[in-house]
């Protein structure tokens, strides 16, 4: 493992202790979208299919199980802890599920890696993930004020997404053994994972921009449509 | 290949 897929995965871990810290301190979950959160636990569910048949590290196995469980457990607070579903802006929240998932399942169905159950709902969870930030981001555009909280974790979010990349180019011209292999290699650049890694990672270039400006100016994160 | 790759990440 390098490091960039180290830091990557940290910045991933502390986007979700960011937010879980502002739902649990602050009791509230304004700013959040319900909609992405619920997108992100389908993601984990459908990718980590394979965590009992198939091991990799004991890292990797603790760190599928973490994010499952606090995924899960963020879904929860925003549904049913009674003063956090109270802060919800659920009307503003109002892009829909199926609009992502459905696209999704159908591009995954077309281009699976292989033909089974496990490999097509592998790979429509690297397509979702790739869009499933898009109700926050639609959000956070309607919002006036985006508290601090709420701009560190989709911040974190996206620089988990530029890491990964950074760790996909690594690995790619690292870890070959044939020295001419990466060439056939970037032809497959526009395999599943990347392409999704990299219009993942596009969708935050606005939110970046903005978050940048605003820390610049020391002003509050405000997103203008 | 790469898809081989990205199955031992997150």
């Amino acid at each position: 493992m390098n490091l960039f897929r180290l830091a990557g995965d940290m910045t991933h871990l502390l986007s979700i202790v960011v937010l879980l810290l502002k739902i649990r301190t602050t009791k509230s979950c304004a700013g959040i979208s319900l909609k992405t959160q619920e997108l992100y636990a389908l993601v984990f569910v459908t990718r980590y299919l394979d965590l009992f048949s198939r091991y990799v590290s004991f890292y990797n196995s603790v760190m599928k199980l973490v994010f499952l469980g606090t995924s899960f457990a963020i879904v929860w607070y925003m549904r049913y802890h009674k003063v956090v579903k109270q802060t919800y802006n659920k009307d503003e929240d109002t892009f829909k599920h199926y609009f992502l998932v459905l696209p999704s399942f159908v591009l995954a169905l077309l281009i699976p890696h292989a033909f089974n159950t496990v490999e097509i709902l592998w790979t429509f969870s690297i397509y979702l993930e790739a869009v499933a930030i898009l109700p926050q981001l639609v959000l956070l555009q309607r919002s006036r004020n985006i508290d601090n909280l709420t701009g560190n974790y989709v911040f974190l979010l996206g620089g988990y997404r530029v890491l990964y990349l950074f760790n996909w180019v690594y690995r790619l011209f690292m870890e070959e053994n044939h020295k001419m292999r990466w060439i056939r290699d970037f032809v497959e650049i526009l395999n599943t994972a990347w392409m999704s890694g990299l219009v993942q990672t596009a969708l935050y270039a606005d939110f970046f921009y903005y978050y940048i400006k605003s820390w610049k100016n020391r002003e509050k994160l405000k997103l203008t449509a | 290949c790469l898809q081989e790759h990205v199955k031992d990440e997150l």
